[in-house]
């Protein structure tokens, strides 16, 4: 997966 | 995690305590926008749908409960705390809703990265929180004697998100392929709305003088 779908933000 | 992204994360945290604190000490939401608050709840709602599904870390998911559940306590207090709620501003709130919830849907539905339902509805809560500020910014120009901590409130909204695009350009040039164009569009727009305020912020407080905003 790339970082763009993970949504590691708040 | 990068020190820009916790400032961040923690400036915005500071904004609801300062806005909890405000309400609850003066008992008095006066030049507080519901309707900013209420669009800030949508957009975590919407944003945080993956909350049970997709775990990041005990950071992220603690952050998102306190953040969900601030804002319904701040949508109580407003709404239904009987000594509250009648300080409202109802006559002077008068941005309508809509004017932002239909376009945000419609880019939402128009300019994502994946046609799922959770990347659209994610989508949307990133492009209705970079305008979500407006009813309190309209709000706050028609309010005079803006109290103190109904300013620092704002400041603090403002700074979070000029602290996320520090935290975008440091992850871009220390993550392989970290590249995040809606989301960083919509941050600089929204960092962008708070600039007028911010002017009139800054010169208030080098002044030593209440805030007013022009109208």
């Amino acid at each position: 997966a790339t970082s763009q779908h993970e949504h590691d933000e708040l | 995690m990068n020190i820009f992204r916790l400032a961040g994360d923690m400036v915005h945290l500071l904004s609801f305590v300062v806005l909890v604190l405000k309400i609850n000490a003066t008992k008095s939401c006066r030049g507080i926008s519901l309707k900013t608050q209420e669009l800030y709840t949508l957009v975590f709602v919407c944003r945080y749908l993956d909350l049970f599904s997709n775990f990041i870390s005990m950071y992220n998911t603690t952050m998102k409960i306190v953040f969900l559940g601030t804002s319904f306590a701040i949508l109580y207090l407003m709404r239904g705390h009987k000594v509250i709620k009648v300080t409202y501003d109802r006559e002077q709130d008068t941005f309508r809703y809509l004017f932002l919830v239909l376009p945000c849907a419609l880019l939402a539905l128009l300019i994502h990265n994946a046609w799922t339902p959770f990347e659209v509805v994610w989508t949307f809560s990133i492009y209705l929180e970079a305008v979500a500020i407006l009813p309190q910014l309209v709000l706050l120009q028609r309010t005079q004697n803006i109290d103190n901590l109904t300013g620092n409130y704002v400041f603090l909204l403002g700074l979070y998100r000029g602290l996320y695009i520090l935290n975008w350009i440091y992850r871009y040039f220390t993550e392989p392929h970290y590249i995040q164009w809606i989301v960083w569009i919509s941050g600089i727009v929204q960092t962008i709305l708070y600039l007028d305020f911010f002017y009139y912020y800054i010169k208030s407080w080098k002044n030593n003088v209440k805030l007013a905003l022009p109208s």
